[in-house]
């Protein structure tokens, strides 16, 4: 067997040298790290496994790479290795990512860039690689659909001054205040995605189709008391059957509050406050709004 | 005090609240 | 951070650069502080003395175009514009931000065709996005947008500079307010005193119930 794992290894070296990642993941995979034979520590066998699940990451085989980052998950807690750690969260994240969890992966992503640390093992932390991690996270919580965490992540990134720096901020501006996103700051975003993120999904819509246009309908909730499908698919860059049928699936998701008309073709957006609540919180801001005048009032002695 | 004039100036207008006529009938 | 606060820091170096300027030299100012994204006043620079000296002279007309942002709308420019100096599309833009808070002033609904007309705006569409980018999303106004009324329901509105002999309206409706409140508070001091009488006068009418019945049980027994 010991010769058997210094051949497969060689062999795995020559195919990483051709880049050809499946392979060598292959022939890696091939190596008995269970066997009874042979004595075998436990941060030899997670290094194996993360090493295999890198390479099938390196051709975007997020299954493969699952099947071993999983057997490396009973390995990692205690191992003293930070590095071989820190490289099999990043095979976790990155494999949540091609799974298209993006909420799971974005909190991952996020975790990786907060490392504080310059030096781990034998490998040396750049600010670059933390900055990717970040612009990763960024991107995961952008395109993950629309709810309560997603709005608590959104904040976290929106409120963390490292992403004030990145290039993304300015859509991560627009979708933290729910603004909407024009066609062109859409199209810039999706020069940054990978392939896997604007995959086709079944109903024919990319992930970031479906992602943008959920975010801007939302956006047009706050904007809108009611607006006809075919003013809102113009607002939205599609088809109004297309923005009927988004919405009315929210709808019943209960993502968004609202009523169709489908004879006058129209949405009404039905605000969570009923007609009371808003007056009371109208008044609030009124009686804050006078507050601060007093208070600035106060401040200039008058 | 310009500033604080505009502010005023806002605030002034933002009575009434509301003025939908659904709100009418709720508060009646 | 609202409207106020965000322009007060350009208030100042506006202020601070009318200061250190005269005659010609400020017309450059007056541009650059009309087209500038986050200023929507205009009274401070004006009360700067090196522009009331302006008054009179070949330069007055930057004097007037100051106070027309300061005081008017888009339409209103439109009237004198032979008199004015040509606006560039920032000035423009803003004029017409302006515009809407002028209407803002006087009713909280707005129809869709006021605004068209006041804004030069020919369809829904242009009307919209204008309202949505260049007026909610800076800031300066809040509210619903109504496809069905075709009406723009005002919510939040930043005040602009005073204009001449509104001061008194101002304090007119401060007045009110303060008479309205005071009328409420006595009111509700009426209504809670009635609550408590009710409340007493109830109380007693119970009790003298519970005696009643003691009586009769005891007569019973």
């Amino acid at each position: 067997e010991e010769q058997v794992l210094i051949i497969r290894e060689k062999l795995a070296e020559l195919y990483e040298s051709e880049h050809e990642w499946s392979k060598a993941a292959q022939m890696l995979s091939g190596i008995d790290l269970d066997s009874g034979m042979r004595v075998i520590d436990d941060t030899f066998r997670l290094s194996k496994c993360v090493q295999i699940a890198r390479l099938y990451l390196e051709d975007d085989d997020a299954v493969n790479a699952e099947a071993f980052i999983n057997k490396a998950s009973f390995l990692v807690s205690n191992t003293e290795q930070e590095a071989l750690s820190l490289q099999y969260k990043v095979c976790y994240a990155r494999i949540l990512d091609l799974k298209r969890k993006f909420l799971e992966a974005a909190l991952r992503y996020y975790d990786i860039s907060q490392i504080e640390k310059w030096q781990i093992g034998e490998e040396e932390i750049n600010e670059e690689a933390l900055e990717q991690a970040l612009a990763a996270a960024v991107t995961c919580t952008i395109l993950a659909a629309a709810g309560p965490q997603r709005s608590r992540v959104l904040a976290t990134l929106y409120k963390d001054e490292r992403c004030s720096k990145l290039k993304i901020y300015p859509i991560l501006q627009k979708v933290y205040l729910e603004r909407i996103l024009r066609k062109p700051e859409i199209d810039a975003f999706a020069e940054e995605l990978k392939p896997h993120q604007k995959a086709l999904l079944p109903d024919n819509f990319t992930v970031l189709d479906r992602a943008m246009i959920e975010h801007n309908l939302l956006s047009a909730s706050k904007l809108y008391t009611n607006i006809s499908f075919e003013e809102l698919g113009t607002l939205l860059g599609i088809a109004p059957q297309k923005a009927e049928k988004i919405a009315s699936r929210m709808i019943c998701e209960d993502r968004m509050r609202g009523s169709i008309d489908q004879v006058e073709a129209v949405i009404h957006f039905e605000d969570d406050t009923v007609e009371m609540q808003q007056w009371d919180q109208q008044i609030f801001g009124l009686c804050q709004a006078l507050n601060e005048i007093l208070d600035g009032m106060a401040k200039k002695g008058l | 005090d310009n500033s604080l004039l505009r502010q005023v100036s806002s605030l002034l207008r933002r009575l009434p609240a509301i003025e939908s006529e659904k709100f009418q009938d709720n508060f009646l | 951070m609202d409207i106020e606060q965000k322009q007060a820091e350009h208030i100042d170096y506006f202020v601070k650069q009318a200061s250190a300027l005269k005659g010609s030299a400020l017309s450059s100012l007056v541009v650059e502080a009309t087209s500038h994204p986050s200023l929507f006043a205009f009274s401070e620079i004006l009360s700067v003395p090196n522009f009331l000296e302006l008054e009179g002279t070949e330069h007055s007309i930057f004097l007037d175009l100051l106070r027309l942002f300061a005081h008017e709308t888009w339409s209103e420019y439109k009237h004198i514009a032979n008199r004015l100096p040509k606006l560039v599309p920032d000035q423009v833009l803003k004029l017409k931000q302006l515009s809407v808070l002028t209407l803002a002033e006087t009713s909280k609904v707005l129809p869709y065709d006021t605004l068209m007309q006041e804004l030069d705006v020919t369809n829904v569409r242009e009307l919209e996005d204008f309202l949505i980018n260049d007026c909610m999303y800076v800031g300066i106004v809040r509210g619903k947008l109504d496809q069905l009324r075709r009406c723009f329901e005002v919510q939040f509105a930043a005040g602009r500079d005073l204009r001449p002999g509104q001061m008194g309206g101002l304090i007119q409706t401060l007045a009110t307010w303060l008479s309205t409140s005071e009328d409420l508070l006595v009111s509700v001091q009426e209504k809670i005193k009635w609550a408590d009488s009710m409340n007493e006068i109830v109380k007693k009418h119970k009790k003298e119930n519970e005696e009643r019945v003691e009586d009769v049980k005891k007569t019973l027994s």
